[in-house]
């Protein structure tokens, strides 16, 4: 079973064309193994991209650099997912 | 003797379970029916509810959820809709005249075997599992497979890639079977697919950034169908085409049926807006679908009384 242990969800927000290309060129890079959950496309439109625990802290120092602004949606995916699995439990057993 | 359920809606099931509920639909509603359009990658059955008070090939409405497995409101959604329109049948008016005229198809599991993976081995599995010949990766994004403008821009062309389009149009199996379902019966007049994720009502094209025909009916009623949606809790959804509100995406369910010429054809992204992603707490599947079936119910309205 695949854990998410330390995967973040960060929601990034570009202010124009040029920082949107930025995150294209991210998506690109294989290596890092993000998730897009919505893609860059527009600068109104934000990002939302899950990030394995392994490439959060090169993924939040490219951003910075580049000064992108971003804020984190789900701390811990694996918290999240926890739950969700205690939910289920708790409602067969009902 | 009617039996009775104690299958609950207001939380997320296997496939089996289900699939259980399924026929038990079928068997405690007479104008119900199950019945099996095609088989999936890894062989399990694809399973539609014909919802038919009779006739023969009448105008019908497909709808579908769950082609992205890890998107789990949507299947949840669409097992209280399935009820919901069942139950409802000969008291509610709306309903009823809708199925006097009209028959629904509804497949709730549209990916069963990305669905059944993610309960198993990766909660966040959106893909088929179909292999890739030379690839390492597994799995074709089944929204970026269909005939309508495949592997234009907004597809990958990598097998690792969450978005990608598969060697060809209609190779995953999925896809096919509601293709060739659909194209055989021949008499669809709307086609809705029910996705999550930031709350959007979107109609085509993803393929090209360009207005369809239609863009004036369209738009009015999207944006009826995201005020009926409003109504209950205030949730807010955004409306347009796919290419201005979201993103360029080609190969699309919505783009392939509106080109077949099934004008009414919609995509829901249903709630969350991102605080939970795909893990939209249990508590939250009922309050997300009776406001989603209010939307839906709008649109149905309207192509009931709109025949071409």
């Amino acid at each position: 079973l695949e854990t998410f242990v330390g995967h973040q969800v960060l929601r990034i927000k570009t202010k124009n064309e040029e920082e949107v290309k930025q995150l294209q060129l991210l998506e690109s890079l294989e290596h890092l193994g993000l998730d897009f959950w919505i893609n860059p496309s527009a600068p109104a439109l934000p990002v939302d991209v899950r990030i394995p625990a392994a490439s959060v802290q090169s993924v939040k120092a490219f951003l910075e650099s580049q000064g992108i602004a971003y804020s984190i949606l789900i701390e811990d995916l694996q918290d999240v997912l926890d739950k969700e699995k205690q939910d289920m439990a708790e409602s067969a057993q009902r | 003797q009617r039996s009775s359920s104690s299958f609950d809606f207001g939380t997320y099931h296997t496939l089996d379970d289900i699939n259980e509920e399924l026929d038990h639909l079928a068997s405690e509603y007479s104008f119900v029916e199950k019945i099996q359009i095609g088989e999936s990658y890894e062989q399990r059955p694809l399973y539609a509810l014909k919802f038919s008070t009779g006739g023969r090939n009448r105008p019908a409405i497909w709808l579908d959820a769950g082609i992205h497995s890890r998107e789990w409101v949507t299947q949840a959604s669409a097992l209280w809709i399935a009820n919901k329109i069942a139950s409802d049948y000969g008291t509610d008016d709306s309903i009823t005249s809708l199925l006097d005229k009209m028959d629904l198809f509804l497949l709730p599991v549209a990916n069963p075997d990305g669905f059944v993976y993610t309960h198993t081995s990766n909660r966040m599995w959106r893909k088929t599992r179909s292999k890739i010949p030379g690839s390492v990766c597994v799995g074709v994004d089944p929204n970026r497979n269909w005939d309508a403008g495949f592997g234009g821009p907004g597809a990958s062309n990598s097998p690792c890639s969450e978005s990608y389009h598969g060697p060809s149009a209609n190779s995953e199996v999925e896809v096919k079977s509601v293709v060739d379902f659909i194209k055989s019966h021949g008499n669809f007049k709307a086609f809705l697919t029910l996705h999550s994720y930031s709350q959007l009502l979107m109609y085509p094209y993803g393929y090209k950034c360009t207005r369809p025909d239609d863009y004036a009916e369209l738009e009015s009623l999207g944006r009826a169908a995201a005020s009926s949606i409003r109504s209950l809790y205030g949730t807010t959804f955004q409306v347009g085409t796919i290419c201005n509100t979201i993103y360029q995406a080609s190969g699309g369910s919505i783009d392939w049926a509106y080109d077949n010429g099934i004008k009414y054809s919609f995509a829901f992204e249903l709630r969350d807006t991102g605080r939970y992603g795909f893990l939209l707490p249990a508590s939250q599947i009922i309050p997300a679908a009776q406001e989603t079936w209010l939307g839906l119910k709008r649109i149905m309205e309207h192509v009931r009384d709109k025949s071409y």
